[in-house]
Order: structure tokens, then C-alpha cells, then sequence
């Protein structure tokens, strides 16, 4: 464990926690994506099956523990508790688009063609385009509330920190996972616009709004 | 370059 995965972890965690209480205290997922939600909950459940066969260390239980179970909790709020305020005119991102693809190069590109694997490998292919849904929300709506772009940008902030932790490894370690690391780095990337908007606007006090 | 491909990481 070193800093920037702790970070990136706490970052992640944060994110978590910051959407499931906006949507609870607001009793609104206005602006949020259900189907980015579904694909985390997605994201989640491939890639932790392992809690299943090995162990590793109590916090690395715990928090996919956490994680699944914040991740079903955010889809159970949107698509059940709070479904009236669901914004389905605009969360039309066709997610096929993605889930078919990926789960393609899963089989195709791997470290390993067993079952855990491949769907670990699929897990991560998609956690890199899995909030594209919800950046697509945004720019259809043309706004966002202030409360979801930190989300965002914790949500974002946690890959690029993973990045790091992968340097770091590599040089310290001699680790180094090719297959998280691409997807690690187009993930990142497809945040870049917003974290533009993040320190231009938000970090101003302005709301965030794109030209329509 | 030395590939390790353990399962520690979130």
C-alpha cells in the first residue's frame, strides 16, 4: 500500500458516500445517471467475486464490501425509493454500446483465460467508460448541481491517483498490470473535459453549466 | 518488464 492508492481508494470511497448522501438528503436523483449507477454496481460485482475465494487484508474486505453495497444501495434509491425524480428523457446513453464491446475485448485481451479472470478483465475494461453515461446526462441537461460535480471529481481524482500508485509500484515494486493501466489512463481522459470545467467554473463558486 | 499480476488492488 502506498499513498496515491490510499488516496485514490479514500477518494473513491468519498465519492461513494457524497452520491449516496445527495441523493438521501435530497430525496432526488435529479441529474444522476441510473444506468452509470448500474454499470458500477456491474463494475463491482465482477471484479469482487474474489471476496468469494481469497483473502487479502480486513480493509481490502471491508471496503469492497462498501463499495457493492453503496453501489446497490445508489441503484436501489434511484430506480425504486426515488424513481419519481429519476431523469429518464435524458439518461438515454445506449449502454449496449459499451457493455457489448467491452465484453468482447475481455475475452479477446487478458492476462488469463479463466472465468474470474476474464470477468475481471471485463470489470475493468468497463469501469473505464462507465461514467460516460452520466457525462452524457450532463452535457444533454446542459447543467449540473454543485453537489454532483464533486462526486465527479472525486470519482475522477481516484484513477488519476491510481496512475500514480501504478508509477510508484512499477518502481518500487516491479508491478505492473498493463491491462489496468491502459484502462486506467483512457478513464482518466475521458474526465479531463469536466475537471476542466471542475477548476474553471465549480472552484469558482460558479454552477456548471455548458454552453447549450 | 516484470509483470505480476496480483489481485491486491480495489
Amino acid at each position: 500500500m502506498n499513498i496515491f492508492r490510499l488516496a485514490g481508494d479514500l477518494s473513491h470511497l468519498a465519492a461513494i458516500i457524497i452520491l449516496l448522501l445527495k441523493i438521501w438528503k435530497t430525496r432526488s436523483c435529479a441529474g444522476i445517471s441510473g444506468k452509470s449507477q448500474i454499470l458500477f454496481a456491474l463494475v463491482f460485482t465482477t471484479r469482487y467475486l474474489d471476496l468469494l475465494t481469497s483473502f487479502i487484508s480486513l480493509y481490502n474486505t471491508f471496503m469492497k464490501v462498501v463499495y457493492i453495497g453503496c453501489a446497490y444501495a445508489t441503484v436501489y434509491l434511484i430506480y425504486m425509493k426515488f424513481k419519481a425524480t429519476y431523469d429518464g428523457n435524458h439518461d438515454t446513453f445506449r449502454v449496449e454500446f459499451l457493455v457489448v464491446p467491452v465484453g468482447g475485448l475481455a475475452f479477446l485481451v487478458n492476462h488469463d483465460f479463466s472465468p474470474l479472470e476474464i470477468l475481471w478483465t471485463f470489470s475493468i475494461y468497463l469501469e473505464s467508460v462507465a461514467i460516460l453515461p452520466q457525462l452524457f446526462l450532463i452535457s444533454k441537461t446542459g447543467e449540473a448541481e454543485t453537489i454532483t460535480t464533486h462526486y465527479l471529481f472525486c470519482l475522477g481524482v481516484y484513477r488519476a491517483l491510481y496512475l500514480f500508485n501504478w508509477i510508484w509500484r512499477f518502481y518500487f515494486e516491479g508491478f505492473f498490470d498493463m491491462i489496468a493501466i491502459v484502462a486506467g489512463v483512457v478513464q482518466t481522459i475521458l474526465y479531463c473535459d469536466f475537471f476542466y470545467l471542475y477548476v474553471t467554473k465549480v472552484l469558482k463558486g460558479k454552477k456548471l453549466s455548458l454552453p447549450a | 518488464w516484470d509483470h505480476i499480476n496480483q489481485k491486491d488492488e480495489l
